[in-house]
């Protein structure tokens, strides 16, 4: 019945509002990045235009599961209890000699198992193209030729696996890919927005993350 | 399933609730806005042992037996989580990468005696 100081169950002395907050604040942050395997918060030195990332959102969120352009809902995997399921949204730069380059973050102790992987470009009004898709390196790796067709400017997806696949387990972080275009009379690069603006390409991967130890039942 | 409030010492779920934009994270986490960092405090006396936590599992038949027999244990019943949920973040790694994870048991919901 009367006042009782200090936490109920513990019997700590009562904490002064401030100390409380600072107190939680701090289990929070600690909490969050040990989730996110991480040692300390992300400094952002390239931010991405807001507007890029509101159209990048905006498409994926439209196109809910639909992952390879041609299946209306392709709901991935859900991952197992045990199992950290990411869905990884990475911008385009465009470096000088046209090449879509991607910075990923790799985690050198855990595996990252890739479910789907999708580029998607912003191309301009065109007439019957073909866009070939390359992993560019001292070997050149075709990935994908995707038929256009004729049709004003909009958003068109192409399948990246399973060379993603290969990339991640290579634990490469930077991945750079060479356009070509059949049919184009300008360069392929002037038919795809570059890098700033609201348009910018960008590659979205799904994958889950193994937890060391992870078992794979034998059915 | 119990807010705490100032009158009573009873097991229950204390709610807190850290702004992302408060501690300058805003710019690398980009949703949610912030982080209901709840937990759970308070006493569990021997008649409240087994409520609501644990109701639905065999710990609770030996739980009434002990407290219908009035045997004395020597075990202590705790303010525990009962009850969490994921906490979906959308933020930058360090490569200006944006990730969506769902980061499970993060937001306590219920708190119970075990």
């Amino acid at each position: 019945v009367e006042a009782r100081p200090g936490c109920p169950s513990c019997r700590m002395p009562p904490l002064e509002p401030s100390a409380e907050k600072a107190f939680l604040v701090e289990v929070a942050k600690q909490q969050i990045l040990q989730k996110l395997n991480l040692s300390q918060r992300p400094n952002i030195t390239h931010p991405v235009p807001r507007a890029a990332i509101a159209n990048a959102l905006r498409r994926l969120h439209l196109g809910k599961g639909r992952m390879d352009g041609s299946s209306q809902s392709s709901e991935w995997e859900k991952p197992q209890p045990d199992e950290q399921g990411y869905e990884i949204i990475s911008f385009a730069e465009t470096d000088p000699s046209g090449l879509l380059q991607f910075q990923l973050t790799q985690t050198k102790d855990q595996d990252m198992h890739i479910l789907e992987a999708q580029l998607w470009l912003y191309i301009k009004a065109h007439r019957n193209i073909t866009i070939q898709i390359y992993l560019a390196g001292h070997q050149r790796v075709p990935l994908v030729e995707q038929q256009l067709g004729s049709k004003g400017s909009g958003w068109h997806t192409f399948s990246l696996m399973p060379a993603m696949q290969n990339l991640f387990e290579s634990k490469d972080e930077t991945l750079h890919l060479e356009l070509q275009c059949k049919g184009c009379h300008l360069n392929v690069t002037a038919l795809v927005t570059t890098t700033g603006s609201s348009h910018q390409s960008f590659l979205v991967v799904k994958a889950k993350l193994q937890k060391p130890g992870h078992r794979i039942t034998k059915r | 399933n119990l807010s705490c409030d100032q009158n009573s010492d009873v097991c229950c779920r204390k709610d807190y609730y850290v702004d992302f934009r408060d501690i300058g994270w805003n710019d690398w986490i980009f949703k949610p806005e912030g982080y209901q960092i709840n937990y759970c405090m308070g006493e569990c006396p021997m008649h409240l042992a087994g409520t609501p936590g644990i109701a639905a599992s065999f710990h609770t038949t030996v739980f009434n037996l002990v407290k219908a027999n009035n045997i004395q244990t020597a075990g202590r019943s705790c303010c525990v989580p009962t009850q969490r949920r994921a906490l979906s973040l959308l933020y930058f790694d360090p490569n200006s990468n944006l990730i969506k994870t769902d980061i499970p048991d993060m937001v306590v919901d219920a708190c119970g005696c075990s």
